[in-house]
């Protein structure tokens, strides 16, 4: 564990925090993509197979569990919660997720570091997690405007993966034959849309217009 | 190579 993946831990559990505290707080989901939770929900569990077989640490698996739970429990909310439900923006989040899910698991069939159940799975998550937040930045783009926990759930979210390159750089450097070749190209194509997501973010910000992402 | 390692980031 060095500084960088701690921090990228901390920024991810963070967004989820952010999502979890504005869905409580305003009883509404308005503004999240429930494809996209959906699709984090799929990244997880495809992921952390793991957890049946390897035991890492105390802390990874409490990590996993985390992130298995509250990817699921959000999804849960947007699609029974009583009150949360009614303020889903269904007609605006129309984004075909399944080409996405199926693209990943092609891609997953053809490059992978073993042709093993958990493997591909694995590797499946990596590539779904780069574009998994598409139906999000779609949604915002809309609905035209960003509420500031909305802003900072998808703030956070960037930030994470910034950290997790920064750590692959720092591990290639320290550990002897270190390299992540498909976390780390997924990674940079993963952060890579965030910062285009904040470029556009702020312009609108700056001049306190709506939103306006490119089509 | 360790890139078939255990996986051990989140």
């Amino acid at each position: 564990m060095n500084i960088f993946r701690l921090a990228g831990d901390m920024t991810h559990l963070l967004s989820i925090l952010v999502l979890l505290l504005k869905i409580y707080a305003t009883k509404s989901c308005s503004g999240i993509s429930r494809k996209t939770q959906e699709l984090y929900a799929i990244v997880f569990m495809a992921r952390y197979l793991d957890l049946f077989t390897d035991f890492i640490s105390v802390y990874n698996t409490f990590m996993k569990l985390i992130f298995i739970a509250s990817s699921l429990a959000i999804v849960w909310c947007m699609r029974f919660h009583p009150v949360v439900r009614r303020s889903y923006d269904r007609e605006l989040d129309t984004f075909r997720y399944f080409f996405l899910v199926g693209a990943s698991f092609a891609l997953a069939l053809v490059w992978h570091d073993k042709f093993t159940l958990q493997e591909v799975f694995w590797a499946f998550s990596i590539y779904l997690e780069a574009v998994a937040i598409l139906p999000q930045l779609v949604l915002l783009q809309r609905s035209g405007n960003v509420d500031n926990l909305t802003g900072q759930y998808v703030f956070f979210l960037g930030a994470y993966r910034a950290f997790y390159i920064l750590n692959w750089i720092y591990r290639y450097m320290t550990e002897p034959r270190f390299t992540r070749w498909i976390a780390g190209i997924s990674g940079v194509v993963q952060t890579a849309l965030y910062a285009d997501f904040f470029y556009y973010y702020f312009i609108s910000w700056k001049n306190n217009s709506k939103l306006k992402l490119p089509a | 190579s360790s890139s078939t390692d255990v996986k051990d980031e989140l």
